[in-house]
């Protein structure tokens, strides 16, 4: 039961691709 | 002191957060779990519950007063004591500053290592080879700041530490087996004290710590 | 009043959270965005900022004092007074619902959607077009929240309006276009009433509204 509850949980899994594409990003744009 | 019900599912560790907090405020909570009360997936999807919660999400609380507020953290927040919530505007800061920590740096790394483990993703061995070294990360920065401290802010129990101890319970029992963890003793010896805490024990039980790395369950 | 040096590189979003705070509190504080004083991406990751802030991320806030705290909301929420973070313990937890939600229901759909149209991310159609619904129920809870109210919690500006208006800056005026933005009045007054307080004008400048939806720049 509480792991098909979990599994509707709604996470930002890819949250480290853009945390990596804005910071190099911003990186770039700071030369 | 707040009163009032708190709707989530059974188990639900951001609802675990709240309900600790509860037991240091002394706060009276009601939990809505079950059917009849609560069923997951039907009652947050009634025009009464959406009126109240927009969402559809839980937990969610509605006080006896009939305050309502959504958000885990909000919900810990209102129910405790403003020991928990940190006296000063800094050590209030910095609870904020955990309890974001906790959502932004480890519950995404957590669940894309975790969840394939409970065979409710799809594993991608990539994306959980990256999670590892993310919670690496995490581990290592909580272990940093642990090695002369008790508690993460200030020299009691706060806000913090149950947000943080919440957000780390499924890895904990999961996948942190002793060889991946060992490195890590300030934040097993930080973890391991504060859920032996007789507040954090009348919600989580026992919190048997992973003997062995669960595998994706294909 | 806290007084200090926020880290960070122009035109962070995150990073005007706090300086809008400081408008309102009168908190004193310098920004570090450029060289020599700091160079995103070196300073960032030398041992002595890292010691200091070991998630090498920013914004990050150095006090007069020595007082440190990473994580935008935490910053935001030090800098800014009693009035800005909910005096009574149920706006204070509002406060908190709404920094979660700009977080964990906000920013991910509209990085989503912006960051192609900015060269930052490879477009994906099939992420878009499920961002731009998200991103329409974000709108509209927000729309049907502020039908009755003209700030998001109390009625006057709180850190919940000063950090959703924040979260919501890049797509009001990247992708937001009059059509699309039509169906949610409540919120396109709550918005540009925001960002016309001369606290916030005084960080954030004039805010365009977008007039034509941006595409991913190929």
């Amino acid at each position: 039961m509480e792991t098909t509850c979990l599994g509707q949980e709604k996470i930002w899994f890819d949250k480290w691709r853009f945390d990596d594409a804005e910071r190099q990003f911003y990186e770039q744009q700071n030369g | 002191m707040a009163a009032g019900t708190l709707y989530t599912y059974p188990e639900n560790w951001r609802a675990f957060k709240a309900l600790i907090a509860a037991q240091y405020s002394g706060a009276k909570i009601t939990v809505h779990c079950t059917p009849p009360e609560f069923h997951f997936g039907q009652t947050n999807k009634t025009p009464e519950f959406l009126k109240k919660f927009p969402l559809g999400k839980v937990p969610a609380f509605e006080g006896d007063d009939g305050f309502l507020v959504f958000e885990s953290n909000a919900i810990a927040y209102y129910v405790s004591n403003d020991a928990l919530r940190g006296v000063s505007k800094e050590s209030a800061a910095q609870v904020i500053q955990w309890m974001n920590f906790a959502d932004s740096e480890i519950i995404p790394p957590a669940s894309t290592w975790v969840f394939p483990t409970l065979g409710i993703m799809q594993y991608n061995k990539q994306a959980t080879e990256h999670a590892k070294d993310d919670v690496k990360k995490v581990l290592s920065i909580l272990n940093e700041h642990l090695m002369t401290r008790t508690f993460l802010v200030g020299d009691r129990i706060s806000l913090a530490d149950v947000t943080v101890v919440c957000s780390l319970l499924w890895i904990f029992k999961q996948v942190l087996e002793p060889s991946f963890r060992q490195p890590y003793v300030n934040v097993i010896r930080w973890f391991t004290t504060c859920v032996n805490q007789p507040q954090f024990k009348a919600v989580l039980g026992e919190v048997k710590l992973c003997e062995k790395m669960a595998q994706f369950d294909a």
